[in-house]
């Protein structure tokens, strides 16, 4: 038979669907063992923890990074409703889609929660002095690989959206804010630059559409 | 939160921050 463009198409949709159709439409156990063998959040969390902690706490940064999660849930649905009621949508899905606005939420949580915990009891005197040193902010950013100016832009929002917090854990992270906004920020890879060009950029093409008498 | 200095303007919120309508 003469091949047609149409009959071509047709040709090209069959084969497709011969190589699809005993396809499945979610992931293999083969493909499901390849994601669950990479590194993800928690497992960087955990493994930083004990090194600074000692191998012995692997079990207490695992209970921190659990509450942390579950704060960073109870927050982010917070943060959903009142974002809800100011902007009159339900569907979030442009900033619930930006993988810097997890990490970042969830960076904070973990701050507080490690924040509030301090120092495990158990922990030997050395390993108290490493901790005490290691673990306090920035540690939480810098295992995270997560640039400070995002965890700046979340801090506001995370103080409003969880009434429960103490009145230390909201100076503890006004304090967070200060350093970011002092010096962190101000770190030759940070976000901040890029904003301010932008920032310029805008404000010169306003000047220019401005009348010189304004 | 009444010690707490908040840097948002009024109608802001942490959509506009990330880039969000």
């Amino acid at each position: 038979l003469q091949q047609t463009p149409v009959r071509a198409a047709m040709n090209t949709i069959q084969q497709l669907m011969m190589i699809l159709n005993s396809a499945s439409d979610e992931p293999s156990d083969n493909l499901v063992s390849y994601f669950n063998n990479c590194t993800n959040l928690s497992c960087v969390f955990k493994q930083k923890f004990a090194e600074a902690v000692g191998q012995g706490c692997i079990e207490i940064g695992s209970q921190r990074y659990r509450l942390g999660v579950r704060l960073y849930y109870r927050v982010m649905e917070s943060i959903l409703k009142s974002e809800e009621k100011r902007l009159s949508i339900h569907n979030f899905s442009k900033l619930l889609n930006n993988n810097i606005f997890h990490v970042s939420l969830l960076a904070c949580a973990l701050e507080v929660v490690m924040a509030t915990y301090g120092t495990p009891r158990n922990a030997s005197l050395n390993d108290r002095t490493i901790m005490e040193t290691d673990l306090s902010f920035p540690w939480i950013i810098n295992i995270l690989d997560l640039k400070a100016f995002d965890l700046y832009k979340v801090i506001e929002s995370f103080i409003k959206a969880e009434p429960n917090l103490t009145r230390e854990m909201i100076k503890h992270l006004e304090c967070c804010e200060h350093r970011i906004m002092e010096s962190l920020a101000w770190q030759s890879d940070s976000p901040l630059f890029e904003l301010i060009k932008q920032s310029k950029e805008r404000d010169g093409q306003a000047d220019q559409l401005e009348p010189v008498g304004n | 939160t009444q010690d707490y200095h908040f840097g948002l303007e009024e109608g802001e919120g942490i959509s506009e921050l990330f880039d969000c309508d």
